[in-house]
């Protein structure tokens, strides 16, 4: 229904249909939403996509019902302190993190479903003043956080009874390191962005710092999304989180950018500017699956972006129910999943 | 991206910056 009353056409070449509404999850608790993220749940010999929700005080499992429905399995209820994040753990099953504090991240819990036991669960990785985490492949997590002027970056594997007790430790880099991208098509390679705008490279298996390699001042507050290794460079999907637009492409919301790692030299490959009438600066929130990227914008639409054809392709305008506050992309085929602040998560068909 | 731009580029890049860097 909703779908239905939105404008048919945005913009010049742009238009909804790219998105078709699949189902509505509706939580009745009335919680704001703080994130939504997807997580398989295997269990009775059943693996199935589940989304995950989460507000301040509690993080909610739901699995598909028929017809489009969607069905609460389990609430996770946690402590004093607020969820701000899901942390997905790719490839994984019956295991997802989240990550808690007020302004910064103090605390990453593990929530995970025991098939053994058929019991859900929780348990404390880390605590700390956390900068960035992600999860890896093979149940593992890389976090940085700081403690005065040391920083530390750790890799720690999880089980189902918590954390394994051997972290491993990653050389830091002077800057502290703001977000993590795994590379594709190299196992034992990690890359990262720091707050002065550099791109550092580490040896996963040895703990070695690679490289540093400044991304360039002309735009600043780089984020990076995905990396990917190709014909001896190193490509990298940054996001600008305060991007402007502008004619001249001068401040885009997505770069894809090619590095030369032997000589730190980089060049741009394709940009994404704002999708037209975005005015002033904007902040965006979102995230990258393969080559499409997807994030709210500060008037709480949605935009979706080619980022090989450096385009706008799509656009969800706030809907009856009040502006997008959250968008994810699911790890299976093009589904978006698209949070208002109500806690109503609609999934999309891209 | 042409060579020129980026300088020489290696193939096995991963493998001779994880040699060249400190243990």
């Amino acid at each position: 229904d909703v779908a239905e009353q939105l404008p048919p056409v945005l913009h010049d070449g742009l238009t909804e249909e790219s998105l078709q509404l699949v189902s509505e999850l509706k939580d009745s608790s009335g919680s704001c939403a703080v994130d939504v993220s997807t997580m398989w749940w295997e269990a009775a010999g059943c693996r199935e996509l589940c989304v995950v929700t989460a507000c301040e005080s509690s993080v909610s499992l739901w699995k598909p019902l028929a017809s489009d429905r969607w069905g609460k399995v389990h609430t996770w209820q946690l402590g004093q302190i607020p969820v701000i994040q899901i942390v997905p753990l790719p490839d994984t099953c019956n295991l997802v993190c989240i990550a808690l504090g007020e302004l910064e991240i103090g605390e990453i819990r593990l929530l995970l479903y025991s098939s053994e036991s058929d019991s859900f669960k929780q348990s404390l990785v880390k605590t700390g003043t956390i900068k960035a985490v992600l999860g890896l492949k093979d149940r593992r997590l890389v976090s940085s956080s700081r403690s005065g002027q040391e920083q530390q970056v750790e890799i720690v594997s999880l089980l189902e009874t918590g954390r394994s007790k051997d972290g491993q430790t990653l050389m830091p880099p002077e800057e502290t390191v703001l977000a993590f991208a795994e590379v594709e098509g190299m196992r034992d390679a990690l890359v990262g962005t720091t707050a002065l705008n550099s791109i550092v490279i580490w040896n996963l298996k040895t703990g070695q710092l690679l490289k540093k390699m400044h991304v360039g001042y002309s735009y600043p507050a780089s984020i990076c999304h995905r990396a990917y290794s190709d014909s001896g460079l190193l490509f990298v999907v940054l996001s600008h989180p305060h991007a402007k637009e502008s004619e001249s492409c001068g401040n885009p919301a997505f770069r894809v950018v090619a590095f030369n790692p032997k000589t730190a030299r980089s060049r741009g490959v394709v940009s994404s500017s704002l999708p037209p009438g975005h005015t002033g600066r904007q902040y965006l929130e979102g995230d990258v699956k393969d080559t499409l990227a997807a994030a709210v914008l500060t008037s709480g639409t949605i935009a979706v972006w080619d980022l090989l054809l450096g385009q706008c392709t799509a656009l969800l305008p706030p809907g009856l129910a009040g502006s997008w506050a959250l968008t994810r992309w699911a790890p299976t085929s093009a589904c978006l999943l698209a949070g208002q602040q109500d806690g109503t998560v609609c999934l999309y068909r891209y | 991206c042409s060579e020129s731009d980026l300088g020489p580029i290696s193939f096995n890049w991963f493998d001779e910056l994880s040699a060249e860097a400190p243990p």
